[in-house]
């Protein structure tokens, strides 16, 4: 977070309404927090808003203050007592979404700036239910949304899901999002990282809000220089610096360890064991894989050169924090080093520590980002948005281990982690900063807002266009005028799950009260939902026409006329009907059709229909595919 | 027993809350009693859901689960499986 908001415009002067985002409440469902962070100190907060109906109780040597004004955990599987962090995951997700400017804020001087979340003023409400042996819960995350949404958050977001979407009525999260969205509290989730296979989002259901992540201009790599001058850019995070030094380049091979069972190739591989200490000490060491970073901090090295099998880009995506100076290099590089190293007598490196570059390519989907197309729901776009999730630097617990290195005992404050964990919290951030604009907004206008005025992302970076990024990158500064909203309530989703099959019986029992399902003629499809982006599965090499009805509703100026502009890809046809809205009040409502046709032709179809009035433009994606 | 050693940990979901509703956790109670009989519930119920929305988590045998599944009120039963963080 000491890059990715101004990465976004969203910057330390954005205009604020300070009393009413200190009375906003970010529920965060996770594992734990750090309550002594600086990101969490209540320096200038007020007592808890008089809505706030929860409590403190963290357990053991857990206080709240004014800023984490909330604490509960929840361990079904042991008696373990306390919302306090010991992953990190939990104090990185809060302060990500509402943690407060802390200067200086960095991991060992890498990533260096003030750390802060998208709402710096807002309260947090931290619920525990992962724990690091165990995982977290289904029961336990369950009883947090029942605590969450009683206690009086604003948002929740849960940074936590599984590896495949799972019937609403059997996902603890969309039953808990269910509940909450229809108390007006909107649920933000992490889409996954499962990507890029296909169809590997496993938040799914349409009052989510699913997050994928991507990257940011800010790359962290750091530089190995042979000792004939020549640079190698390499990848890792590494917070260790050899002061000048060079030092002696030798290869895992010529350093076996006679005393153990160990072959050669296992010494290539530097396997912890099978190098002699003696030949390794003060010297670097060239390993034959990621991993061999283990078996040369443990043989003594003073530093390690290590062979990814990933390219250069995705070694970049999954940069590893190393308990040693290491860097990892893909096959071309690591080749160049032997080669170096082979034709001199007395081959020679240093290892850099890591510094920050431009990332000129941002803003790309990760790699590990959890892909659509919705598998429950194929009418219902999946991944919603995209948000930085690679290498954010956010508050961590002092306890949690850094790496996965579980040796390296090192603490820190600040740590600089990937995920769609991280680019959660980011649009949990935005969306609480539109909830200060605009406290009366429904979850779905929130949601809408921040969909419908997201950056246009290049789909020649992000082959799978629309299912990686959904409707685009997130778009703070915009997102609090977005012009026009598609808002969704609670009985247009009954009626989508009506039309999934959903029996009267169970209809009433989840509602609460005696709607019925829609018969014949009137059952609707999901895609008609009235969601901000459009999709629809067709049957493969056959002629399709689809309609979508869409009602937005004008949250902009009260005398506006809207146009459409639709993008029109290579043998379809796309019409909006009627193509100009013209409102003459605020919070008018008008509706409109959108006819899909074409032949059978691409398998993937990508367009966008933009509403604009001048000053707004309200963009949804329309994506079209076969069914496989 | 060999009966406990057969128990999993269950989620039943019951939907929303009833406007107006009689303590839901009894309720809970009662329907738990229905099917396990004379066993003791102690170890059995572990959670209520009374707050936003109404269900609990039990450890249940195959057995009481079919038998719970088929009880007024209950939306879903399903085991409580793990997710993780991301």
């Amino acid at each position: 977070t000491t890059r990715s908001w101004d990465f976004m415009g969203f910057n330390e002067s954005v205009s604020r309404k300070r009393k009413t985002e200190s009375n906003i409440i970010v529920g965060v469902i996770d594992s734990g927090i750090w309550p002594e962070s600086d990101s969490f100190s209540d320096e200038g907060f007020g007592p808890p808003p008089s809505k706030w109906k929860g409590a403190c109780r963290g357990g053991k040597n857990f206080t709240c203050n004014n800023k984490i004004i909330g604490a509960r955990y929840y361990n079904s599987a042991s008696s373990e007592i306390s919302a306090r962090d010991e992953q990190g995951h939990g104090s990185h997700t809060a302060s990500t979404a509402a943690g407060n400017q802390v200067k200086d804020a960095s991991f060992y001087g890498l990533a260096k700036g003030t750390a802060r979340g998208g709402v710096p003023s807002a309260r947090i409400a931290a619920y525990r239910v992962c724990y690091p042996d165990t995982g977290c819960a289904d029961a336990d995350i369950l009883a947090a949304f029942d605590d969450a949404i009683a206690d009086g958050v604003d948002l929740i977001t849960i940074s936590i899901g599984g590896s495949n979407a799972i019937e609403f009525n059997e996902d603890v999260i969309a039953i808990g999002a269910f509940h909450a969205m229809a108390k007006g509290i909107l649920t933000v989730q992490a889409a996954g990282n499962d990507g890029p296979k296909s169809s590997s989002v496993s938040s799914v259901a349409p009052w989510l809000f699913s997050v994928a992540a991507s990257s940011t201009d800010r790359m962290i790599v750091d530089n190995i220089i042979l000792g004939n001058g020549k640079t190698v850019q390499g990848i890792s995070i590494n917070s260790f610096s050899l002061d000048g030094q060079k030092l002696p380049l030798v290869h895992g091979k010529e350093v076996l360890s006679l005393t153990d069972d160990c072959s050669t190739t296992s010494a290539e591989n530097c396997f912890p064991g099978c190098l002699d200490s003696r030949k390794v000490k003060g010297k670097i060491i060239i390993c034959d894989r990621e991993m061999g970073y283990v078996g040369a901090l443990r043989a003594g090295a003073a530093g390690s050169i290590l062979l990814t099998d990933l390219s250069k880009e995705d070694a970049f995506l999954v940069a590893f924090i190393v308990p040693l100076p290491a860097s990892a290099v893909s096959s071309k590089e690591y080749n160049a080093i032997l080669s170096y190293k082979n034709s001199t007598k007395n081959p020679l490196a240093e290892i850099l520590k890591s510094e920050a570059i431009k990332n000129t390519t941002a803003p790309v989907v990760t790699k590990f980002s959890s892909r659509g197309p919705n598998s429950l729901v194929p009418e219902i776009l999946k991944p919603d948005i995209s948000a930085p999730g690679l290498q954010i630097l956010a508050a961590y617990s002092p306890i949690a281990p850094i790496s996965e290195y579980l040796d390296d005992k090192r603490s820190v404050k600040y740590h600089i982690i990937s995920g769609t964990s991280m680019s959660c919290p980011h649009v949990t951030g935005v969306a609480a900063y539109v909830k200060t604009f605009h406290p009366d907004w429904s979850p779905s206008a929130i949601k809408s807002a921040i969909m419908t005025t997201a950056w246009t992302m290049d789909p020649s970076k992000n082959g799978d266009g629309e299912f990686a990024y959904g409707s685009g990158h997130i778009n703070p500064l915009e997102a609090i005028n977005p012009g026009l909203v598609y808002e969704t309530l609670k009985p247009d989703y009954i009626k989508m799950l009506c039309s999934k099959g959903l029996s009267d019986k169970a209809l009433r029992r989840i509602s609460g009260d005696n709607s019925t399902c829609p018969k014949g003629s009137e059952k609707e499809s999901p895609k008609d939902l009235n969601y901000p982006s459009m999709s629809a599965q067709v049957k493969q090499d056959k002629p399709f026409k689809i309609t979508f009805n869409r009602t937005v509703t004008n949250v902009g100026l009260p005398n506006s006329v809207y146009k459409a502009n639709v993008s029109q890809p290579q043998n379809v046809s796309i019409k909006v009907e009627p193509a100009v809205l013209s409102f003459k009040s605020l919070n008018e409502k008008k509706s409109f059709t959108i006819t899909v046709s074409g032949s059978a032709g691409k398998p993937f179809l990508s367009s966008s229909l933009v509403w604009s009035d001048g000053k707004h433009s309200v963009r949804s994606p329309i994506v079209v595919y076969y069914s496989s | 027993t060999d009966a406990d050693t057969d128990r999993n940990l269950h989620i039943v979901y019951m939907g929303s809350l009833q406007e107006g509703q009689y303590s839901p956790a009894s309720q809970h109670l009662t329907m738990l009693q229905e099917v396990i009989g004379s066993s003791s519930l102690e170890n059995v119920l572990v959670r209520s859901y009374t707050r936003s929305f109404n269900g609990f988590a039990a450890k249940l045998t195959d057995n009481e689960r079919q038998k719970l599944s088929s009880m007024d009120g209950v939306v879903s039963i399903f085991p409580s499986g793990t997710l993780h963080l991301q």
